[in-house]
């Protein structure tokens, strides 16, 4: 479960103080689907990298699991996300000297998840996201949503209890986004608590309960399917 | 004018070989508004870099304003590009050491242009899209959708004669892409000629001439608005 309770996290730029996050309190329960929508600016990646374990509140409590998060140190932070949190972030992080298939498979390869294993799990995510041949193209010889794909095969290929989406279908057409969208929504059936941002409301609104940001703020939050 | 003639690329990654261009003709007027759309891998950031003077063909001709751009060296290409062309990147491309306004200006300075002209020009941009209070934000102190408007304030900064935006709206709510896009057709009213990449049809059916792409080839090309 997690946990946010009246966090803040203001950004100081020279003299300029920006609320990022402001007062921002919620509970999320395990296998929840959430998607978090607002303008540009409004603190959703913010949130996203809190929730995410890559940024500290500055002030209010995190708690994951029973676990406050704002007593673990930095070793100990990574740790716990390692194991348990995949990440898609907006402008993806893509190892550029690796290949596509290296970029996807480097999180088992650090769990030491043995080849024989590893191998085909990569290769079927691979094969999910219609990228089977561009395995062995790096980065910058990859399309941007080929890039954002292997961003998203790469934040799922160690089954993490959390999934957390930034504009995971933003640079993705029609076809090619209902497909990443199956996939997660997959993870979320067996149980992974998804949380997806995104400007496009049609994405949005497949989630279980939405959430809405301004200025920093959650301004709205409810559940069920609108459509 | 572009005149595009049996324009082919060709990618080699290992013994593969991808045809990310095959066999592109097209003629496009000064002035005139396209939308290129098509599926992700379709080859329209490979098109957009081609017109653009960002990549060379492998094959086939491309003359911008009767000038046979194939023949010119790497300096000429450099040179007409800096001088006529503005580019919206899909990756957005900005320096991560300057600040919002300085990327901005930055084309500017490379022009020779005096600060007393350019510093009111970098403003009025910056206003127009909202950026105003980001001026001395570097990148990574940007939301994703910030960076972006931050790129397109660059490429329009200059007034080029030919405006090329890929996914100029990928990491916008609707609010944002709006302001944006009225931006970007002004320029288009003033005779600029504006092609954009996109996945939203929205966006797309705002342009006047409607390009679809699929395997590298285009597949489509009509014009009049669609709605
Ligand atoms: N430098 C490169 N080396 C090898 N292949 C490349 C390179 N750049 C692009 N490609 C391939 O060429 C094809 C077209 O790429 P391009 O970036 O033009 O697609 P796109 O239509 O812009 O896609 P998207 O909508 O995902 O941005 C893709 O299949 C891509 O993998
Ligand atoms: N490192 C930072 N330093 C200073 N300000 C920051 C920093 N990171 C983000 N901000 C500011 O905090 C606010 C929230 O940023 P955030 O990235 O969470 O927005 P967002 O909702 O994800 O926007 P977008 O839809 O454009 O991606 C923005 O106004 C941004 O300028
Ligand atoms: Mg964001
Ligand atoms: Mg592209």
């Amino acid at each position: 479960m997690i946990r946010l309770d009246k966090v803040c996290r203001l950004f100081q730029v020279g003299d300029q103080e920006v609320r990022a996050l402001d007062d921002v309190s919620m509970v999320i329960e395990n296998g929840d689907y959430l998607s978090i929508m607002g303008p540009s600016g409004s603190g959703k990646s913010t949130l996203l990298n809190v929730i995410g374990l890559l940024d500290r509140p500055t002030s209010g409590t995190y708690t994951l699991d029973d676990r406050e998060t704002t007593a673990l140190n930095d070793d100990e932070l990574a740790h716990t996300r390692a194991r348990r949190i995949g990440f898609i972030f907006q402008s993806f992080h893509l190892v550029s000297r690796m290949t596509a298939f290296e970029n996807v498979e480097l999180p088992l390869v650090l769990a030491g998840v043995a080849p024989a294993e590893r191998k085909p799990r990569v290769k079927k995510l691979l094969d999910d996201l219609s990228l089977t041949d561009r395995g062995h193209h790096r980065p910058d010889q990859l399309s941007g949503g080929q890039r954002q794909r292997v961003a998203i095969a790469r934040a799922m290929v160690m089954q993490p209890t959390v999934l957390l989406a930034d504009e995971p279908t933003g640079n993705l057409d029609h076809a090619s986004g209902a497909e990443v969208l199956a996939a997660i929504e997959q993870l979320n059936a067996r149980g992974i608590t998804l949380i997806v941002v995104t400007h496009d409301n049609e994405v949005g609104d497949r989630a279980h309960r939405h959430i809405r940001m301004r200025d920093g703020k959650v301004v709205d939050d409810f559940a069920g399917k609108r459509t």
